[in-house]
């Protein structure tokens, strides 16, 4: 039965995106089997994994509002093991479409559920935002990963992100946990991501990763060629910093 | 009259709150009397001028949905001549509050209507989004303003933005123009940086301004002391990129 992972952090550019594709291939190229969910109408993350144009091709969209079953919508990428359930734009008029149903924040979950035996992993990329679809991203998920950029505006938004997972937890999905902490976009010169990172470490109850994503311009730059870094450059940092995180997950959730 | 300018990019953490900060503090400092809204409820702009614990005070939301008068909920800030109009967490239920509202797009632009003699420019600071929040921002706006920072999933936006910001000048605010596009976040190692510069410039019939604003850690640092980089240290390149910007913006305004 595989487990379902949310990334979210309504802070925008914190790497959320950046996350999901890497994390996902990296996983996959460990052999296990994953399934990326894009729910951000921005679609970088099918962008990311080779879908560029995904207005064409039935989306997360479509089985949100107009039910589809998502294995029609489900296609494989250039990562073996990794597929993807593509956005596209139409996402931007599901909060308010879905507004008025009944159960509108369990909608996501039973989309995904007829899904969870098909992968090892579920990941789920949201955009930065705490309505509705981030909503039922939370309700969806077993864990929620957050990736915090050491930044003093996306360190201040962490309160607001762990109030609405603890309502979500508490109205929605009593299951809900932390899968953890991710520090992101690190660059060890600015005084400031050291100050940040103490705090965010001292200050959290919840796990945080031993693994840190340093800055790295092959990992910005891989997505001009649609791929996860560790097809771009399988010897750069950056996707050494995802294998590490990749095994360092796989640690923690196999035991 | 004072002119009023939107500051969009449904793109996260592409520098649209550095930039609303930053250019409204150094035309302050060149003595012109500028007023912030905070259109974002992640408050970052409020938080960034001074005014960090904002579900205390009037806001925005209460001028949008409560109609009280704005006057009462702007404050002064440290920085002379700079007013603000904060937003707080509230404000994320707004887009639902006002969904069935006569005129939805137009609310915002009846708060800022009784402003504008107040003030030479009014700058707001819009959320990661596309929805209601940023469409009052743009129905309310002379121009639109849009950060680009120089990566691939910013720069992939782009067409969204533009088709949106077409949208609305179409249907609802026909006076409706680009200010510029302002490189944001920029950082000359970085060799996809240069290449998306060219293509901005080469491909964009709107004005892109010559002032760059490069990656300074000093303007990431500011936030931490509440006040912008002018006031944080001002003999910092990010200081002066923005003071040039703001030059460039009242030459391009007084002709
Ligand atoms: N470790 C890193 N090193 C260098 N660049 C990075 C890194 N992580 C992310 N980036 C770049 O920073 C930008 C922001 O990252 P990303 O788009 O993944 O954030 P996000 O949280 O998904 O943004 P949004 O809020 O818009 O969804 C992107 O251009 C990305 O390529
Ligand atoms: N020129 C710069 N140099 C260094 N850091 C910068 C620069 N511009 C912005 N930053 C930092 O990058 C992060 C993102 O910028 P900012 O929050 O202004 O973007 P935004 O577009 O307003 O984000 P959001 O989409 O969440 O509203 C912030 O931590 C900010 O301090
Ligand atoms: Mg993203
Ligand atoms: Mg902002």
């Amino acid at each position: 039965m595989g487990k379902v992972i949310t990334i979210a952090n309504q802070k925008g550019g914190v790497g959320k995106t950046t996350t999901a594709i890497n994390l996902a291939a990296s996983l996959a190229i460990l052999e296990k089997k994953v399934l990326l969910i894009d729910a951000d109408p921005q679609a970088n993350a099918s962008s990311g994994v080779g879908q560029a144009d995904t207005n064409e091709v039935a989306g997360l969209y479509d089985c949100l509002v107009h039910d589809i079953d998502p294995r029609e919508a489900i296609i494989t990428t250039e990562t073996p093991n990794l597929y993807l359930l593509p956005s596209n734009i139409n996402l931007v008029g599901a909060d308010l479409e879905l507004a008025n149903r009944e159960k509108r924040e369990y909608v996501l979950r039973s989309v995904v559920a007829n899904l969870r035996d098909e992968y090892d992993y579920i990941f789920i990329d949201c955009l930065p935002s705490l309505g509705l679809i981030t909503v039922n991203a939370l309700v969806a998920a077993d864990t929620v990963l957050i990736p915090v950029q050491c930044e003093m505006f996306s360190f201040e938004g962490l309160a607001k992100l762990k109030n609405t997972i603890a309502l979500v937890k508490q109205g929605y999905n009593p299951g809900l946990q932390v899968e953890g902490l991710l520090i992101s976009m690190y660059d060890s010169r600015l005084r400031l991501a050291n100050a940040i990172v103490a705090e965010v470490r001292n200050s959290s109850n919840d796990y945080v990763f031993e693994t840190i994503i340093h800055r790295n311009s092959r990992v910005a730059e891989a997505p001009m060629s649609h791929v996860p870094v560790a097809l771009y450059d399988v010897n750069s940092k950056g996707a050494t910093n995802f294998f590490n995180l990749a095994e360092e997950f796989l640690r923690k959730n196999q035991n």
